[in-house]
């Protein structure tokens, strides 16, 4: 997605070898109109899809799916990473490994929210180890529904993510696709 | 603002007497059409202010702030309630005490989205005791610059939240505002 590409090389920053920051635009500033687009591309790229529900997880994957759910005409639905003051017991939950903070956390969605009839998109804003994505699936599976696929914003294509949800049997839409932060330099998978 | 009085009466319930559960539409599950209708409501409420960076928090803030910036051709900024990977130490910081956790919480906006030149609409989705919203209009002062003013979701009348608010001279636009949840019913302050 040109616009999305654009952003990244003239807004975002390479901060490790791994890190690709783009607060600016989509982390902790978010460009409203920007992810307007973005929610509309997820749309057109799962256009031969039935979708009747949105899921993402909190917080940076909310403003990314806000519109490709407002287009579907479905609701949206985001993961809670810790329990909010009204989550009641009955609630599917999934455990994500993260390697940075050396530590297993549970993800969230109440019963109430996915049944079995469901067709859900999955979006989220990064796609790294995959780890993510994969406890969304594992909630959908849960819940008797079928996953339609993965939206993602940023793919960092230098990680294993996508190759390990692919092996799953779901489909990976990605809007970028970075093939290397290395020295700095933004490339993406399709300048090569 | 009607559509949401309908809503919170029809899918929202009452958890106990001080607690407004809405996760049907607003804290879990997000209705896209009725946050856009709620995004606008709060610019038309604010027409009269010059506003150019939306603040809110996050995560329930973002999806009933989107549209508001969006319409106002402004950034949105969402504070982080825990440092996330790629925060810098470049940021401002306020407490907020949580009665209900018993405990201090740090708020953080990076500096690079805050400056003095800044007329700032500040968005939550509830107002209860105001902490938040004065962590919040706190960040704004430290940055240098204006609060326009504060767009609530859903306000509760019976706590202090809007009076403490209102002391500290900010004005403060709630789009519904509750006067009562005793006895698991729910009584709109304009109701009476
Ligand atoms: N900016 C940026 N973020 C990255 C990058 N790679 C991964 N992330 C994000 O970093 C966070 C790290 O997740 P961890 O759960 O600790 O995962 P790990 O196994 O990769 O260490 C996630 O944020 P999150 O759950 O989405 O947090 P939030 O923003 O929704 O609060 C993920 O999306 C990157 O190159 N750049
Ligand atoms: N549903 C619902 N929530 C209420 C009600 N009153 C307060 N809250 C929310 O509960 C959370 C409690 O905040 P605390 O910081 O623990 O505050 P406290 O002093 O009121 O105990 C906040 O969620 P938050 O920071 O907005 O969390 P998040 O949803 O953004 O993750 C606040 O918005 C209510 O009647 N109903």
């Amino acid at each position: 997605m040109e616009q999305l590409k654009r952003a990244i090389e003239e807004r975002g920053s390479v901060l490790t070898e791994g890190v690709l920051k783009v607060d600016q635009f989509l982390n902790h500033q978010i460009d409203t109109s920007l992810m307007i687009n973005i929610g509309k591309e997820f749309v057109r790229r799962f256009d031969d899809c039935k979708i009747t529900r949105v899921l993402t997880i909190e917080s940076s994957g909310i403003a990314p799916s806000f519109m490709a759910a407002n287009e579907l005409n479905v609701p949206l639905v985001f993961a809670r990473k810790k329990k909010s003051l009204t989550m009641s017991d009955n609630v599917y939950t999934s455990s994500i490994y993260s390697f940075t903070k050396q530590e297993t956390n549970e993800i969230t969605v109440s019963k109430n929210f996915l049944s079995p009839k469901d067709h859900v998109l999955i979006i989220d804003d990064f796609l790294a180890n995959g780890h993510a994505a994969l406890g969304l699936t594992d909630i959908v599976e849960q819940a008797g529904a079928t996953v339609a696929g993965i939206g993602i914003v940023i793919e960092k294509s230098f990680q294993d993510g996508r190759k390990t949800i692919e092996e799953e049997g779901y489909r990976v839409e990605s809007l970028a696709r970075i093939q290397s932060l290395h020295d700095s330099k933004i490339t993406f998978l399709n300048d090569l």
